[in-house]
């Protein structure tokens, strides 16, 4: 099973 | 007020043609560094980030810092309707919801100007900090755009692969699976056709090839791609734009579970 990641998992909100 | 003038309009164009399919509303920042953006994709997936530095104008004033929201799909349409060779001014005044794409064509007998109402667009800004990449790969910008395009017919997931031996691209599906490996290539007659590998580690990440295919759109700004890989971070595309910055994608990879 692959689980496609989301972008704020490695870059920060402000 | 704020005020561009670009003599090579059709590298706007692009631009606008290589983020429209990904992004539907976006802020462009105008500062004194240049004309900017960064926006994700609705899933959160994909990141494009765009820098084009004020010096790469032929006119450039920026009284102040502005944000303008635009629907992309509907700039693009306005910026379609600048020829080629078209010289393109955007021009926004303080305090108004409008911005005014201006088209001259190259012996000034044609000029038109388009007024695109502004929108209010909550955008989430993420920080985006440098990273040391642990292979870096430079490639012929038409080439990579190729192996995309050839393994979605096979596949709906790439797996990037850099080894010692050079870069595979891999993809798996019901009729099949195909590998396509690129070696470094540097004694190339033109600089453009080189295949450079930059690698401290062996790197090895999986990543939807829908996503992959959207930033090839921006093939026609740069005749080379780089493509920034470390074990478990995005991925980062860029395309250089003539001398004056960048588009570059970011793309979280697909992880097994």
């Amino acid at each position: 099973l692959w689980l496609q990641r989301i972008l704020v998992l490695y870059f920060s909100l402000p | 007020m704020f005020e561009l003038r670009l003599v090579q309009g059709s590298l706007l164009k692009k631009v606008l043609e290589s983020i429209k399919d990904l992004v539907n509303d976006a802020n462009f920042d105008c500062s004194s560094t240049g004309f900017s953006l960064q926006a994700m994709d609705s899933s959160h997936v994909a990141l494009v980030a765009l820098l084009l530095r004020s010096e790469g104008f032929e006119h450039y004033r920026c009284d102040r810092n502005l944000t303008m929201g635009m629907n992309l799909a509907n700039m693009a349409k306005m910026l379609k309707c600048a020829g080629n060779d078209d010289i393109i001014t955007i021009k926004a005044d303080d305090g108004t919801d409008t911005v005014t794409f201006m088209f001259e064509s190259p012996s000034q007998d044609k000029i038109s100007d388009f007024e695109m109402k502004l929108m209010d667009i909550d955008s989430e800004h993420l920080g985006i900090p440098e990273a040391e990449y642990e292979a870096i790969i430079r490639m012929p910008s038409a080439e990579f755009a190729r192996i995309c395009r050839d393994l979605s017919s096979i596949g709906d997931t790439v797996v990037i692969s850099v080894t010692k031996e050079g870069v595979r691209f891999s993809a798996r599906g019901d009729i099949g699976a195909a590998n396509i490996v690129c070696r470094q290539n540097a004694t190339v007659d033109k600089p453009e056709d080189a295949t450079i590998i930059e690698m401290q580690e062996p790197v090895t990440l999986t990543f939807a090839l829908r996503y992959m295919n959207s930033f090839t759109k921006a093939t026609p700004l740069a005749e080379q791609v780089t493509i920034s890989m470390s074990s478990d971070l995005p991925v980062v595309v860029e395309y250089k734009v003539a001398g004056m910055g960048y588009i570059r994608y970011y793309l979280a990879p697909k992880i097994e579970e």
